[in-house]
């Protein structure tokens, strides 16, 4: 299972938040305005969250992240 | 399985409660207003708490949290 | 599987039920208006309980619990 | 695989049925008005019966116990 | 798999029939109008039959038993 | 998977047949008018017959056997 | 997986064809008009044919056999 | 996963071609006028070849073979 | 899963191309017009190229092949 | 799971890419115009690449490549 | 599962990057206007990043990369 994010502004950051016992950010992936990132559910990702403007969608509904 | 939850206020917080005996909270995210979090079940979460106002995308419906 | 919880006024309880000879509450968690729990079937958890005022939402459909 | 009772009355009681070579009840749970009961078919449970009024939400239907 | 019987009078049986080599009730549920019950298909349970004016809901359809 | 008989008649016959080298009769049960019979495919059941005015319900649609 | 045939006229013929290297008839039941066959593809039964008018519901559509 | 052909004519052929190296007419099934053939893919049969005037449904879709 | 074809015109061609380290055609079946037919994807087929005029129906779509 | 190109000009090529640590293209059909292509992935193809212009379908949309 | 990425411009990359404890690209694949790529999720690839003006396709919707 995978969600898409699309940067509506620069600097929009995915963090990978661990699978297991701890729950910290493994990777920041950071977008620019316009960049488009797909990213699935791992053995290491069992969070993901999405700070700055972007376009979310995801298999139970899409959500516009940022203000 | 996962879930989407878009804060829509600062300071609101996503808890994962553990699976087995025990029912504890292992983890408690804070998100500030715009930020989204997308997040599984897991062989340590089996439930999860959403306090403060947010929108909580599911498989089963859309539910609008805080008040 | 899981079902979603929205609590509509204070002190809704969510009591998960156990599986196996015996059914019993293993917890009880407590609500306050506006929070909302996504809570899975689990080993333990065979059946739920809710009471108070809340918005139940699941695969087979929505009820409004309390009166 | 669940069903969803919600007591539209006091004194709804919703039996479990072993599964297995004998039928018999292992476990009434009383609902009063309001109260919300998901419960699922496990090892042990191979049938349910519901008495009283109540609405009773399924994969294959709803309906409303008692007369 | 299971199917929803709804007692629309009172007297309504459902017999449970046996898997295997032998076709026989191995119990019959007597409900009242009113009651309701969601049954399983089994090791044990093959084939159902319900007696007596009742509303059956099921995967392929839904059928009022008696006359 | 499973069929759902009514009989509009008395005396509406469901019969099973065999699975294996053999195709013959294992089972005839006899429905009176108004009764429901639920029966599935089994390890002894892989076709059935049945004679008399009913209604049958399937994955595939629904019939009227009988004249 | 199964088909349903509904005899539309006396003589009906419904013919199991082998599984395997070979491909005859291993059972050819007959049916009379409103006599309804319900029947899988099984271990034996990879292929069937129809002959006399009849109504042939399946999974892929329902066609009327016979002139 | 199976076809069901239905013969618009007289001598409608449907054939099966073998599943491995060699892909060759394991078997030619002739169908009169009217009779109906709901055929599988097996260990022995991963093509089908079907002549003259005939109604061909599939879970591809409708097609009509013949001239 | 398998396509269907059927072909428009004569001469039409439906080549199977081999599963593994190699890409060839293993096999060329010819189809005069009016012919229908049903290919699956095998172990050893792992893609087709059809020529000339014809349908071609499949689980993502139906094309027209040919010019 | 397998995508359908049809070529809408001459000199359409689908280049398979492999599977793997390495991804570099292992075979390159070329087809003309009003050829179809169905192609899986497979052990040995992860990703393809369509040049020139084609209509391409798969599960998730169709898409026309070229200019 | 896959993607499909169709290039609205030249110079559109699509990266995969790495499952497990890192994050890297390992291919960046490089597309012209009007080529499209149709790519998996595999053992080697848990994300991908496309950059560049170009219509993405997934399971979860269709979103437009670039400015
Ligand atoms: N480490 C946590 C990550 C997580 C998943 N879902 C969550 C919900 C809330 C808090 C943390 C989480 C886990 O594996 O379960
Ligand atoms: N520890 C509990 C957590 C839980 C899941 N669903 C619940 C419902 C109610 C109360 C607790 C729970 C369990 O594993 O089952
Ligand atoms: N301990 C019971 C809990 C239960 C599930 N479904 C029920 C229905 C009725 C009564 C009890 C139950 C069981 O494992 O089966
Ligand atoms: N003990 C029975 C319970 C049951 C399930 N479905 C039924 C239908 C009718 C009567 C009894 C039953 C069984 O395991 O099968
Ligand atoms: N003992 C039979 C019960 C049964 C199931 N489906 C039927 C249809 C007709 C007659 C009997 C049956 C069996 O296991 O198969
Ligand atoms: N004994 C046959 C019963 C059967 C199933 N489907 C059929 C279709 C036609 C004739 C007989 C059958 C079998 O196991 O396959
Ligand atoms: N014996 C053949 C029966 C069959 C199935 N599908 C067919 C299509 C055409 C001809 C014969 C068949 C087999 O096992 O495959
Ligand atoms: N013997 C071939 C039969 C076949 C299936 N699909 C095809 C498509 C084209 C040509 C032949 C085939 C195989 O097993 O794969
Ligand atoms: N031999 C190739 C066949 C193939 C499948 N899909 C393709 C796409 C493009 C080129 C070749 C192919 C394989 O097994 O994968
Ligand atoms: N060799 C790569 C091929 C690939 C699949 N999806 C991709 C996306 C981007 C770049 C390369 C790829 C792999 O097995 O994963
Ligand atoms: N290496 C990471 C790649 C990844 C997948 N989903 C992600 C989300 C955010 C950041 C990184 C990732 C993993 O295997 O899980």
């Amino acid at each position: 299972r995978y969600i898409v994010v699309k940067a509506l502004e620069d600097g929009v950051t995915i963090m990978g938040l661990t699978r297991g016992r701890d729950t910290r950010s493994h990777h920041s992936e950071k977008l620019d305005r316009g960049e488009v990132m797909v990213a699935q559910f791992t053995d290491l990702t069992a969070a993901m969250k999405v700070r700055g403007r972007a376009e979310v969608l995801t298999d139970v509904g899409r959500v516009e992240s940022g203000t």
